[in-house]
């Protein structure tokens, strides 16, 4: 059972590899791999070997296959199908976003209860009536929906979610989900000011 | 000078604090700041020694001086003024968002290039040309950058940022950014994609 901070860590280490690996390159250190991710070359050895031994060479990691592992061990399936609910601004941009394909998260639908948006499509998805979303999410093998409604829909979308066979939620709202329902549904909560705080400490010193 | 690490964990504890003042809550106590941010109780008092000595009675830290004096830390100053350059589906979505104000982020501005969208207002602040990028960003007293633009308009983009007094940018593009400049420029690299990662290992186990 590998700590969360550990995961989210790996996460940043997919991204630099799979960008290091576009350059051409094909060995890391756990030095390279720290400095890039402003982390601890210990902390990326740590890290590294909940996922397995990694045979290190004098000279540091083989990319391709620790890419590869620590891919696969995240993500668990090559591609997973994700859905949109709220075809607005947010999630358009969602929807467009081409970096989640190369991460094989496929947008494949997307949900609405504006008519004037139902049917559109955007990007290489639909955008479908919410009322149908039990049906769809189904019918498409959709696990994992992306959150981005105003917040005073949030109960009628928690509502739609627990009658579905939804597995993970990606909130971008600013308020604390609750499903009423058994199945264990994870949920990752997006707030981008965040970033802004950590990037003014950055900006300020 | 406080590791990167910390301060992104306590732009988390900052979320989760002023949460838990907006339900009335007065006192916290390390256990509890933890579980919410999944680190241990270890993690958040080192991390909170960074900034102080928090005065911390038997059940635990006072919310309202905690919040007070990490924000102050991470922000420097009581509010910035933010820009957005782009004015497409993730500016708007982004010039909308409620949060970044209530954490004394003002999206005083946004730059675009296509003239039907130059003149237009997007929540509270307007589209200017982004040839007017350094005299606007001066005027307005605008030191952080938010960028979404296509990756085709970064170079351009990068022009202007390095020709401005712009001191940070949070980087929505997938792209490394290169300024053409002696001054530091604090960067912070937004991927969405790393958080579905996260979301379908927490989905799958
Ligand atoms: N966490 C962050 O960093 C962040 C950043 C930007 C926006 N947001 C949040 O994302 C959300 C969306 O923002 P936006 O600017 O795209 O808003 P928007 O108004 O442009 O889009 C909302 C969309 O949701 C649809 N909708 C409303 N109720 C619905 C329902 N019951 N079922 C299905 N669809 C429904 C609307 O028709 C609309 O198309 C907001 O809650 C905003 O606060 C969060
Ligand atoms: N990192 C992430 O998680 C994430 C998520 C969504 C989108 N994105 C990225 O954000 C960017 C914007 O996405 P979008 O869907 O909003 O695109 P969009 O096409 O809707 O908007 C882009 C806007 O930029 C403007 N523009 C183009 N060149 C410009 C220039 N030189 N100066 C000023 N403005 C210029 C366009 O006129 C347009 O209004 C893309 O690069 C996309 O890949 C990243």
């Amino acid at each position: 059972n590998i700590p969360i901070a550990s995961v989210e860590r790996v996460a940043k280490y997919i991204r630099c590899l799979k960008h290091l690996q576009k350059k051409g390159e094909e060995i890391v250190s756990s030095k390279k791999l720290a400095e890039h991710t402003q982390v601890t070359p210990e902390q990326v050895r740590k890290d590294l070997s909940y996922f397995g031994k990694f045979g290190k060479t004098g000279t540091g990691y083989n990319i391709k296959k620790v890419v590869k592992r620590l891919s696969n061990i995240l993500k668990g399936r090559k591609n997973w199908n994700v859905c949109i609910i709220g075809a607005g601004a947010l999630g358009t941009a969602l929807s467009r976003y081409q970096g989640f394909k190369s991460a094989g998260y496929n947008i494949v639908a997307l949900f609405d209860k504006d008519p004037e948006k139902i049917g559109k499509k955007i990007g290489s998805a639909e955008v479908y009536d919410i009322k149908k979303f039990s049906d769809i999410t189904k019918k498409k093998d959709i696990k994992l929906a992306i959150i981005a409604v105003p917040a005073e829909s949030i109960e009628e979308v928690e509502e739609y979610i627990a009658k579905s066979q939804i597995k993970g939620v990606l909130n971008f709202v600013p308020v604390t989900l609750n499903f009423n329902t058994k199945r264990k549904i994870a949920i990752i909560e997006v707030d981008l000011a965040q970033k802004l705080y950590i990037l003014s400490y950055l900006t300020k010193k």
